[in-house]
């Protein structure tokens, strides 16, 4: 997992 | 989801709608540059690919739906609807000098050798640079109406904002997103100069932003 993996941003 | 977040991202909705109206009400894309419009096209294109793939939230749906329009539309208007009035001799920025590089190390630096991720990634490098031809178009006629500068102030501020969101995020989470955060102060750093001319004069009420 790597910190991109949750893209929550717009 | 964070107050800063909220409010940047209201900004980049302002912004992009101060725009679109200004052209649809003016039916005129003067001192517009269609190719920063097309670049922030392609961004949300790349970004927003996951609309179908993952489900975040309404809003963050909802928003990235309202974003591909808006963007969208106005370049629409720039090249199809008002296309009469569109600057294009002013509007000489070499887009591709930002592509390629943008595209190149969207392969070399990224979190995962995934299209998606690739994609997610160019995207971001992209919309660090995207402005550049607006600024330049900018420089070159040497002024803006006023309704543009207030439409690159929320466009820079929207990016500000998000970097106050990733100090609050780092510190209240440990979220800290390198790709996304290095892009956003370098997309930051663009548009010092022009928020500078932007306090001084336009806030000054002189209306339109002339370029010393």
């Amino acid at each position: 997992d790597y910190p991109g993996k949750k893209k929550d941003e717009l | 989801m964070n107050i800063f977040r909220l409010l940047g991202d209201m900004c980049h909705l302002v912004a992009i709608i101060i725009l679109f109206l200004k052209i649809w009400r003016s039916k005129s894309c003067a001192g517009i540059s269609g190719k920063s419009q097309v670049l922030f096209a392609l961004v949300f294109t790349t970004r927003y690919l996951d609309l179908f793939t993952s489900f975040i939230s309404v809003y963050n749906t909802v928003m990235k739906v309202v974003f591909l329009v808006l963007a969208y539309a106005t370049v629409y208007l720039i090249y199809l609807r008002f296309r009469s009035t569109y600057n294009s001799e002013s509007d000489s920025f070499r887009v591709e000098f930002l592509l390629v590089p943008v595209a190149g190390l969207s392969f070399l630096e990224n979190y995962a050798f995934a299209p998606l991720e690739i994609l997610w990634t160019f995207s971001i490098y992209l919309e660090s640079v995207a402005i550049l031809p607006q600024l330049f178009m900018i420089t070159k006629t040497g002024e803006a109406e006023s309704i543009t500068t207030h439409y690159l102030f929320f466009l820079g501020l929207y990016r500000a904002l998000y970097l106050a969101n990733w100090v609050w995020r780092y510190h209240t989470e440990g979220f800290f997103d390198q790709i996304a955060v290095v892009s956003g102060v370098v997309q930051t750093i663009f548009y010092c100069d022009f928020f500078y001319l932007y306090f001084t004069k336009v806030l000054r009420g002189s209306g339109k932003m002339t370029l010393p």
